[in-house]
């Protein structure tokens, strides 16, 4: 869990 | 192997308008290891067929699992599928759970 909050959150890909 | 996943979905969106209509986001290493659907356009091919969802989880573009793949690649797998003309349509598997 902790892992996962560090994480970075992803970038947005319109197709 | 991509089909023993739990809940998946094989959904086929034929290549019905000049875009395909969604946006993604996640890949590996990050929050969302999975691409998500984040966006359907009205109009799009994927808004025609009518089976994709925002908050789907796509597990396998035309048979190509995506785990582990990142953002960018994941994303132009999708682009490719979309573009060749081998193919007039996408096969997304996919699930509704993260």
């Amino acid at each position: 869990r902790e892992k996962r909050l560090t994480l970075p959150p992803s970038e947005i890909t319109l197709l | 192997p991509g089909l023993l996943e739990p809940m998946s979905t094989l959904v086929r969106v034929p290549k019905s308008a000049s875009t395909l209509g969604i946006a993604i986001e996640g890949g590996a290493n990050t929050r969302q290891p999975l691409p998500r659907i984040v966006t359907i356009q009205r109009g799009g091919s994927a808004h025609n067929c009518r089976q994709l969802k925002v908050g789907q989880v796509i597990l396998e573009v035309n048979g190509i699992s995506l785990r582990g793949r990142e953002h960018r690649e994941a994303a132009c797998l999708i682009a490719e599928a979309f573009k060749t003309k081998e193919k007039d349509y996408i096969d997304f598997l996919i699930t509704e759970f993260n």
